[in-house]
């Protein structure tokens, strides 16, 4: 049950400060772009990420604008104009979309493939 | 949060799973079970439906994959393959805070858990205003098995929440991604038949026209030989679909379609059961008051029982009857079974390729209308047998040759169990 604690219930709407800030600014901008994969630096998905994520800037930043208004349908102007914010800000899932890079680490030894692969 | 989800984080309720790039890409096994937590349940919805929901929400997916999904309430909770929770801003010791009402709805840890934004306005699927739990829910359980974002048209995979109506399904993209996973759905039927029904169109004609069953076990399916994939919803139980026959193993099925005949027969053990098309029930009784079922001796003289298949030649009005390896034509309009017969399946229906052939215990022989063409299935494969148009071709095929065996899941896409509780959904 939610908690209540105007008798009439008028706190059921709602308090501002458990709304979500739009993307208005490019900061904003920059923060989405970095938090969901679009600018080549992944993003920070773990149980302890250190520090805040690293933010695209300059020429970075307009090659990540692009990619999301590509995907988005938009035209990949690089330019964080009123649509592309409209787009940022459209309801969605906080799972990153883009694939990081294949990790560095060393080959793994020679075995069997996983099974979901080698299925078929 | 009145969630206390700091407690949650003090008993070590963790994120399990992989953030993209890790290790594995998908469960190893092929029963997974959930639970949604009750420390973590959403402030909006009632229980029974967030429960409904959710189990629907994997339903979808176990109608697609050789998944089954089982909510477990009972095992400890690090014994669970899929947590759901709901929770606000800093939630459920999860270190990606939830941003309160707008934009972030919900995330997902592949082969992990799935958190939901309790700030988020989430609703059931029959009502057109907020968020449609059941969507989203489908959405982040792709993400757990293991599914990225896509921006394909059509796709549940979309990162962004799209409006829609409220009913919507897994499209193909998504149903061939997580296939790529999980491999597709394998299996063997009781029987498959095409079931001919006459409709009237817009002229007051009257059209024929036929929908595919495949039965298995107590379940069956109707297969859209035109979306090319089961009608969305099965398997349902054949108690629900087909009353009056047995509610599971039918043997076969075979329907009588000449000028003057228009029967259709289900076969089980040693008995039969005629169905009424038009009243959509089994038969109680014949016209002349005799009950049915009937003893398949008694109505088809010469028909050994249990069957394996049987199937109706309309050309020849013939029905053949499969036992063992052999195969017996029985004439419907002498009532009886040709003198020649039983013969071996191997002489009636011959290998095109040498040795590729069922031999023998067919589970089940169909005649298609979608391919103009009879098919014997035996475990998970499928024989085509030579039809006319073949012949005309290759000149050289044997009459009612089999062509090699092929996959069934190959032809017939899709037709997946679902785990029994979800039966009724």
């Amino acid at each position: 049950e939610s908690l209540f604690h105007s008798r009439d219930r008028s706190d059921l709407e709602p308090s501002p400060l458990r709304q979500a800030k739009p993307i208005a600014d490019l900061h904003a901008a920059q923060r989405f772009l970095s938090r969901y994969g679009w600018s080549g630096v992944w993003a920070a998905w773990g149980p302890s990420p250190e520090g805040p994520p690293e933010t695209p800037k300059g020429a970075a930043l307009a090659e990540a604008v692009r990619r999301f208004q590509r995907a988005n349908a938009l035209p990949a102007s690089g330019e964080l104009d009123a649509a592309t914010l409209a787009a940022m800000n459209r309801p969605r899932c906080g799972v990153p979309d883009m694939r990081p890079p294949p990790p560095s680490a060393p080959p793994s030894p020679p075995g069997p493939p996983p099974r979901a692969r080698s299925r078929r | 949060s009145p969630r206390a989800p700091l407690s949650l984080s003090r008993r070590g309720w963790q994120p399990r799973g992989y953030p993209d790039g890790g290790a594995a890409q998908a469960f190893s096994k092929r029963t997974l079970s959930w639970r949604l937590l009750g420390e973590a349940l959403s402030s909006q919805l009632s229980v029974a439906d967030q429960r409904r929901i959710v189990a629907l929400a994997f339903r979808m997916w176990s109608e697609v994959t050789p998944l089954d999904f089982r909510e477990d309430l009972a095992a400890p909770g690090a014994a669970v393959d899929i947590k759901l929770g709901f929770g606000r801003g800093r939630h459920l010791g999860c270190p990606r805070a939830f941003d309160g009402s707008g934009q972030e709805f919900a995330h997902a840890w592949r082969l992990g858990d799935i958190h939901f934004d309790d700030d988020e306005h989430f609703t059931p699927p029959t009502s057109d205003t907020g968020i449609s739990l059941l969507k989203v829910a489908v959405h982040e359980i792709g993400h757990v098995l293991g599914l990225p974002h896509t921006y394909r048209t059509g796709s549940i995979m979309q990162p962004n929440y799209i409006p829609q109506e409220p009913a919507f399904e897994l499209d193909w993209s998504d149903r061939k991604a997580i296939q790529k996973l999980y491999g597709s759905c394998e299996g063997s039927f009781d029987t498959a038949f095409d079931w001919i029904r006459k409709e009237r169109n817009q002229y007051g004609e009257v059209m024929v026209r036929f929908s595919t069953y495949f039965f298995r076990n107590s379940w069956y399916w109707l297969y859209e030989n035109r979306n090319n994939r089961t009608r969305y919803g099965d398997p349902i139980q054949i108690l629900t679909g087909w009353p009056g026959i047995p509610t599971h193993n039918i043997d076969a099925f075979v329907h009588i379609w000449t000028w003057k005949r228009d029967e259709r027969y289900f076969f089980q053990g040693n008995q039969y059961w005629r169905y009424d098309s038009d009243k959509d029930q089994a038969l109680t009784e014949d016209e002349q008051g005799k009950s049915y079922p009937k003893l398949i001796s008694e109505g088809f003289p010469g028909i050994p029982s249990p069957l394996d298949t049987a199937f109706y030649d309309r050309r020849q009005k013939l029905i053949y009857f499969f036992k063992e390896s052999l195969v017996f034509a029985f004439d419907v309009n002498r009532n009886r079974v040709l003198n020649s017969y039983p013969k071996r399946i191997t002489e009636v229906f011959p290998a095109v390729i040498p040795q590729n052939h069922p031999f023998r215990n067919i589970d089940s022989a169909y005649y298609s209308y979608a391919y103009n063409s009879i098919f014997f299935f035996k475990g998970n494969a499928y024989w085509k047998v030579v039809n006319d148009k073949d012949k005309q071709q290759n000149s050289w095929l044997p009459a009612n040759g089999l062509f090699p065996k092929k996959f069934i899941s190959e032809k017939w896409f899709d037709v997946c169990d679902v785990h029994i509780s979800t039966l009724n959904m």
